[in-house]
């Protein structure tokens, strides 16, 4: 199946 | 110091109900722009995003940056004794460890008072860049609401396809499949029953429904909601108000 995806991946931290 | 008195109780209210469940602990960002907020739940899946303007208060007034660390369950107990058509002001100090609360109902003249605790929260800020997503879909919030709420009784997750012809929410679980298309659509009438798509190029996501279920907690900010989509970014589910937002961003399913 599909694996859930981590926000922080996506977006950096500031 | 802060100061911001809003007209209706139920604005506030309205806004924790939305997050509270998602990010039980934020802070509040506070200074001349208004007061903001941005929170990972605590898995990192999703990030919510929320901004109440300063004109939306009066008066308003933050004069330096201020950090609000709040448990949103305290908070939502004392606004509580709140009444929806209450005006509600908050005050707090520039190095606060207390913000106080303060509800006034003109008809009565009752004025009730509280302070809460705050907390330090460390938390980390993350850069949301300007995207131009591939689709942006607007419907009505309860439309959206009902769909993530069917689809969760057979699936774990759903499919989001936008094409110009409209939208298609798709999932298949244990028990069968099943889907629900949204045609591009006006009600000339009643704009905000109106399902439009923005349509740079078709795309299908997956994503996680226990989420999506959890963001419709902000249905009532808004008669109508936008999800912005592109391939392999986050999903942004948008509460516009009017004089602020509540955005949601969710991470997606990614095939393995």
């Amino acid at each position: 199946g599909a694996q859930q995806g981590n926000i922080m991946s996506f977006f950096g931290k500031k | 110091m802060l100061e911001a008195r809003i007209e209706q109780a139920s604005v506030l209210k309205r806004v924790i109900e939305a997050i509270k469940d998602l990010v039980p602990d934020c802070n509040f960002d506070c200074n001349d722009t208004g007061i903001a907020l941005q929170a990972m739940d605590n898995s990192h899946v999703a990030l919510v995003a929320m901004l109440l303007r300063a004109d939306g208060f009066s008066p308003y007034r933050c004069d330096r940056n201020i950090a609000l660390g709040i448990n949103l369950n305290s908070l939502t107990k004392v606004l509580r004794c709140a009444q929806n058509e209450d005006m509600i002001t908050l005050k707090a100090d520039d190095a606060p460890d207390s913000l106080n609360l303060v509800f006034e109902n003109t008809e009565n003249e009752r004025i009730s008072e509280y302070d809460i605790k705050l907390m330090d929260i460390d938390q980390e800020h993350l850069g949301i860049p300007d995207t131009e997503y591939s689709a942006s879909i607007t419907l009505p919030t309860a439309e959206f609401q009902r769909i993530c709420r069917d689809l969760s009784q057979l699936s774990e997750s759903v499919a989001i396809e936008a094409t110009k012809e409209g939208v298609k929410f798709s999932c298949s679980g244990d028990i069968g499949n099943g889907s629900v298309t949204l045609r591009t659509h006006q009600n000339v009438d009643k704009p905000e029953l109106s399902t439009k798509v923005d349509l740079t190029e078709p795309v299908n996501l997956t994503f996680s429904l226990k989420y999506l279920v959890n963001f419709c907690k902000a249905s009532s900010l808004s008669q109508t909601v936008t999800l912005s989509l592109s391939n392999e970014v986050p999903l942004l589910v948008e509460y516009k108000m009017d004089n602020g937002y509540v955005r949601f961003y969710l991470a997606p399913k990614i095939d393995e």
